[in-house]
């Protein structure tokens, strides 16, 4: 049984010994960075919160998506917008609750219309109908 | 989604105080959206001098229903298809509510108290519009008497300001007609509208007739005079651009007061008061930088 017991302690020694000296790779993601992986928030901006509700008529506020936290694989000198997407796609196939998707599609927003004084009083209502977003990284 | 429209508020949206340093870097990025240098300062809300803002919002309660009824299509068959967005609460269930309420506010009588509403003549310019804009009369002395005692009264609109590339599709001036004065009787009136051609200190100003309606004393409404060639020609040649006036006449040619003929002008009550409004097109698709 003593012979048992100390091989067990010298195979859990080797292998954390072995553990440690391993470069972080794609599937020890979830590792030490969870709690500040990027998350999409959702907020609602008021534009009297803004002190602007003296020029824009309409509407009172709108809804606003912001990114918060580091991305996974962010875009930097060593990943390009390819790598990312590729990189991004494989951890959130394997962290779908905690790696989002990469979003590097152009996305087309909702029509939005603004109703609001310009510095001679005129009034003007702009519609954009076709917004489109394109960004890269976590959303 | 970032929309720019409280309606498209799902509750689960955060309502709290921004920090500053959010504030701040919200406020640019709504400016550079909007393609404005700095934040407007209009005039204090009693100097407005028109009935435009109310006449906007109203254009703008149209547009948003509009885009929501294209949003409604859109989930109208995406719930057939089984997406889970759903019927919106409180909107009109045809798509094509927008019109549908226009017809409403078409039935309404003349002589109605309401704020200005869109015609239908708007609705497909609206439909149409990338941007509508009212400007401000920006005249401040009345002169009611010309040099030749015809009445008249001018109305000018500073239209340099309108962001480059946009195209007026169609201009509009707009004036409340109340009941003439009482010695007209059932008597027919000739409003017109004309374009200031060249002005002159000492004489009558060369004129361009524009438009005319036809109104009988005690009809009570909004009149409006389709400018849009002239507006064209205003954003063109702005040094052109000496004003309008407008003058009243009876059946048999004889020119009256603007006042006594029942039409409103700057010293009105401000849902009544004459501006114009115009109609824009660009062409360019916007493209959102990546912060």
């Amino acid at each position: 049984a003593a012979n048992n017991k100390r091989k067990n302690q010298n195979r859990n020694k080797s292998s954390s010994h072995q553990e440690s000296s391993r470069m972080p790779s794609v599937g020890d993601y979830n590792a030490s960075e969870q709690k500040q992986a990027c998350k999409k928030h959702e907020l609602y901006v008021s534009f009297r919160d803004l002190g602007w509700q003296d020029w824009i008529i309409a509407p009172e506020g709108y809804a606003a998506f912001y990114c918060d936290g580091e991305c996974s694989f962010p875009l930097n000198a060593h990943m390009n917008a390819t790598n990312h997407a590729i990189v991004q796609t494989l951890v959130h196939l394997m962290f779908p609750d905690h790696v989002p998707k990469p979003c590097c599609a152009p996305t087309k927003l909702n029509a939005i219309s603004v109703l609001y004084f310009d510095d001679s009083s005129n009034v003007i209502l702009k519609k954009y109908r076709n917004m489109v977003v394109r960004s890269c990284g976590c959303h | 989604q970032g929309g720019l429209g409280d309606n498209h508020v799902h509750s689960s949206f955060i309502y709290r105080r921004l920090r500053n340093h959010e504030r701040r870097e919200i406020q640019r990025e709504i400016l550079s959206i909007l393609g404005l240098p700095h934040r407007p300062r209009p005039f204090a809300p009693g100097k407005q001098a028109s009935s435009a803002p109310l006449f906007m919002l109203d254009l703008y309660n149209a547009m948003t229903n509009e885009e929501d009824s294209e949003e409604l299509e859109y989930s109208l068959k995406g719930s057939i298809a089984g997406d889970s967005r759903g019927i919106r609460k409180g909107y009109p269930a045809s798509p094509n509510g927008y019109s549908q309420r226009i017809q409403l506010s078409r039935m309404t009588p003349l002589t109605t108290q309401n704020p200005p509403l869109a015609s239908l003549h708007d609705t497909n310019f609206l439909s149409d519009a990338d941007m509508v804009m009212s400007f401000v009369n920006l005249v401040e002395r009345d002169k009611d008497f010309s040099h030749q005692r015809r009445h008249y009264k001018e109305f000018r609109f500073d239209l340099t300001q309108i962001p480059r590339g946009e195209a007026v599709t169609a201009a509009e001036f707009r004036i409340y007609k109340d009941r003439s004065n009482s010695r007209f009787g059932n008597e027919t009136i000739q409003i017109s509208i004309y374009q200031i051609i060249k002005d002159y200190p000492n004489r009558d100003a060369d004129l361009f007739l524009l438009d005319s309606r036809k109104a009988q004393a005690s009809d009570v409404g909004w009149f409006v005079f389709d400018i849009t060639a002239t507006s064209n020609h205003w954003v063109i040649n702005p040094h052109n651009n000496l004003g309008l006036q407008l003058c009243a006449e009876t059946g048999d040619g004889r020119s009256i007061n603007v006042k006594s003929a029942g039409l409103i002008g700057r010293h009105g009550p401000q849902s009544k008061q004459p501006f114009m409004v115009a109609f824009f097109k660009a062409s360019e698709v916007l493209f959102r930088s990546v912060r």
